[in-house]
This record gives structure tokens, C-alpha cells and sequence, in this order.
């Protein structure tokens, strides 16, 4: 399953910077 | 950096809810509800991180990671 698209989220760098940015958002108590 | 430093470490007890110390493939499975990520783009995340791949991620390996990130959107 890849839900990436044609954004490149699938490529490393994008997996890491959704997972960062999820974690700060997170943090932040952003929904 | 040293800001970065503090950063990291936050979001490191985030995934380190036990405050271990370290985080396992466990403790990221255990986000996954939590995060917009599969099980499958959390593992691959871990490994991108857990530079010597022993299977823990260290703060310095979390903090590391942190900081190529942030490299990336600057």
C-alpha cells in the first residue's frame, strides 16, 4: 500500500519529514 | 542548535513514553495511532534512524535524525 502519490512523501526524506512534522504538530496539541 | 537539542529531546519522550531512554520498533508501532504514518513508513522511519541499526534509537541517533530534517526545510 503506498499512499504517498505522486508527491514523493514515499522516499525517505518524506517519510521523515511527515514523521517529524506529525510529531511536532503533536506536540504543539495541533489536531 | 542548542534549541534543536531541546526540540529533539521533547519529541523524543513523546515516542520514549516510558522514558527508557531509547526507543524500540515497539514504541514507534505503538504511535501509529497516533500519527499519520503506516506501520510500514514508521519501521522505515526507525531504521533511517537507528544509524547503527542495533534495534534501539538512541537520543543522539533521535536528535541526529531531527536535525537532517530540519536542514531539509531550511
Amino acid at each position: 500500500e503506498n499512499k504517498a502519490g505522486a508527491g514523493g512523501a514515499a522516499t525517505s526524506e518524506g517519510m521523515l519529514a511527515n514523521f517529524f512534522n506529525s510529531l511536532l504538530n503533536k506536540k504543539s496539541g495541533a489536531p | 542548535q542548542q534549541m534543536m537539542s531541546e526540540k529533539a529531546k521533547e519529541l523524543f519522550t513523546v515516542c520514549d513514553a516510558e522514558e527508557k531512554g531509547f526507543i524500540t520498533k515497539r514504541d514507534m508501532q505503538r504511535l501509529q495511532s497516533q500519527l499519520p504514518l503506516s506501520p510500514d513508513q514508521l519501521e522505515h522511519v526507525f531504521d533511517s534512524l537507528d544509524g547503527d541499526g542495533n534495534g534501539f534509537l538512541t537520543l543522539e541517533e533521535f536528535t541526529d535524525g531531527f536535525g537532517g530534517f530540519l536542514g531539509m526545510r531550511s
